[in-house]
């Protein structure tokens, strides 16, 4: 048994952890620290055409979710960004040159998914190290797979050290959980040091 | 790699009207 | 030794004190609420023109965060307010006059901090009651100093009570932990009776 202090540190311990990002880690990617979208190759936008932005009865555009929410933390559902089908590409400029250890995927928790399901999660990924932004082959950090039945936030350990830095990373999507038409990117992380 | 190791060609300039936000002088305070 | 349940107590407590913007208090200064920044006197937003808005490769403005982010909630890393050196000043109207009793400045976590440390944060400072948003010298409410090895957020019991009701307050930074070129806000909160 615990005494009601030690039960009260480690709920105390694990809520600052939580209020630190949930993991406690640097996230070099991230937008409002640095991190910018250099370019998503040649994956494209999954438009819908479903989201009509109007003022005083004015039809004016459609909004979709761009690129940047890949790197900005909210992921209530429908703040990811989608691409078609299930091969995508981003390429992400991270705040400062760094050797990577590790990387962050996150999806909207299935409990969360109006649908009932995440089939349009990634599955299949890799991450690459680039040298410039139009490299087209960089120095492979890792191949890894989000799982669906895993949770909603999931860490990847790179591969032993490349013993390189970089600033410039790819995420490389192959797959997803299914979905026909696109695969939804909620949040990449990139942590290293 | 994509099945058949097709290349993924640059990105075409038309697309959903965005807002890029890029970092040109360092990182922000 | 404590029971299940009443860990499972201790759990849903703290979670709904974090869930009450983590101290379960007022904050007369929150924008949203009806707080709003009056003025930043003579000190002056620190510019890096480095955050570039473009529109189809065509560049709009530079991006720099405003004061108002001082009164709202969001902490991520890069979400603050800078300004240029370390003396800052920053006048704000409470949503309603009330007797000032504590203030809070929270800061970005180190851990999450891409430089590995928050040399740009607030050291010694002072918060003074105001009759006008014009009144140079107020009222002092107390003196105190930010500690960079602390919480990242902190709590500040006003001295003793002033016996007089505010609803404008000057938030006055006298020196932060050592960056030469500016100092950063995340936000400042103001709670009372």
């Amino acid at each position: 048994g615990i005494t009601e202090a030690q039960a009260l540190a480690i709920v105390n311990n694990a809520l600052k952890l939580y209020s630190q990002d949930r993991t406690g880690m640097v996230d070099f990617a991230l937008e409002s620290g640095g991190g910018s979208i250099l370019s998503t190759r040649c994956s494209e936008t999954y438009e819908t055409k479903t989201a009509l932005i109007s003022v005083f009865g004015i039809p004016l555009w459609y909004h979709s979710q761009s690129p940047r929410i890949v790197i900005q933390p909210d992921i209530y559902p429908g703040n990811c960004w989608a691409f078609k089908g299930s091969q995508g590409y981003l390429v992400v400029r991270l705040s400062m040159m760094i050797y990577p250890t590790a990387f962050t995927i996150e999806h909207v928790p299935k409990t969360l998914s109006p649908t009932g399901n995440i089939t349009s999660a990634p599955k299949d990924f890799s991450v690459y190290g680039l040298d410039s932004e139009y490299q087209e082959e960089g120095m492979l950090l890792g191949q890894f797979v989000y799982d669906q039945e895993g949770e909603s936030l999931q860490l990847f350990q790179a591969m032993k050290s490349p013993g390189k830095a970089f600033q410039i990373v790819e995420l490389r999507i192959f797959s997803n959980w299914g979905h026909p038409e696109y695969t939804c990117l909620y949040r990449f992380r990139v942590h290293g040091e | 790699p994509p099945p058949g190791g097709t290349p993924c060609p640059p990105p075409r300039l038309h697309g959903p009207l965005h807002l890029v936000l890029s970092y040109v002088n360092g990182p922000p305070p």
